[in-house]
């Protein structure tokens, strides 16, 4: 099982 | 005002049918240094980069900085009206809620011209974090096309898992009717670096990855003849297709974690 996550995990709002 | 003249039109439109099917609308960014645009698809997976610089275009005029919202399908469907060598130029007067579109033949003999609706898009921007990548590998992009249409059509697979090692790149999927992997090794030779597979490499590095997303980003493909991927742990990859040196379009796409 996999989960996917999402570019607001990695990038931040500016 | 803003005024772009590009030579070919058929740049604009390979461009659109790149990412009017991951972000249907979205802000262009016009700046003295060029044209950008940044979106994330609807499910906030993936996030589209475009940059085209201005001495790309011959001339670039841009008084002050802009934001026109557009609708990508719309454009891409515009665009089609146009010849794949008519010189494209788009202007924008400031404050306008048009953007104008004009194609001219090479021979001057026909000229069409468009004005297009813009439209208010709130968007966010996002920081994009310098990373220095664990690894990344050119290779020819036709081959990453073909790679990503195969382990999806042939073995009906919903995630790749991507394993970058020394010696070469490995793509792996279990599908519905199966498994299946496809292993690039680096090519020895870079007389052609077109159609050479590159590694440059930290560490060795596995990631997975929906595979529905890789295909999307391959629409890209007539963009550039090499394409590179940009892998570090738990980090999205980066996919690029450089325009030769006057921009590029890059995929950014967020990681799966094993649960």
């Amino acid at each position: 099982q996999t989960v996917q996550l999402s570019i607001h995990d990695y990038f931040p709002l500016q | 005002m803003f005024e772009a003249r590009l030579a070919q039109s058929n740049l604009m439109k390979k461009i659109l049918d790149a990412i009017k099917d991951l972000i249907t609308e979205a802000n262009l960014e016009i700046s003295s240094g060029g044209i950008s645009l940044q979106g994330m698809d609807s499910s906030h997976v993936s996030l589209v980069a475009l940059l085209m610089r201005s001495d790309g275009f011959s001339p670039f005029r841009c008084d002050r900085n802009l934001t026109l919202g557009v609708n990508l399908q719309a454009m891409a469907k515009l665009m089609k009206c146009a010849s794949n060598d008519d010189i494209l130029t788009m202007t924008a007067e400031d404050n306008s809620d048009t953007l104008n579109l004009q194609f001219e033949s090479p021979a001057q003999d026909k000229l069409s011209e468009f004005e297009m609706k813009l439209m208010d898009i709130d968007s966010e921007h996002l920081g994009i974090p310098e990373t220095e990548y664990d690894a990344v590998i050119r290779m020819p992009s036709s081959e990453f096309q073909r790679i990503c249409r195969d382990l999806g059509a042939g073995i009906g697979g919903e995630s790749v898992t991507i394993a970058c090692t020394k010696e070469g790149v490995k793509f792996s999927v279990t599908g519905s009717v199966g498994s299946g992997s496809i292993t690039l090794k680096q090519t020895g030779s870079v007389d052609k670096p077109a159609e050479s597979v590159v590694i440059n490499m930290a560490q060795p590095v596995t990631l997975i990855f929906a595979l529905r997303y890789l295909n999307s980003f391959a629409k890209a493909t007539p963009l550039s003849e090499s394409v590179s991927l940009s892998m570090s742990r738990e980090v999205p990859l980066v996919v690029e297709y450089k325009m030769n040196d006057t921009g590029y379009v890059r995929f950014y796409l967020a990681p799966k974690l094993e649960d």
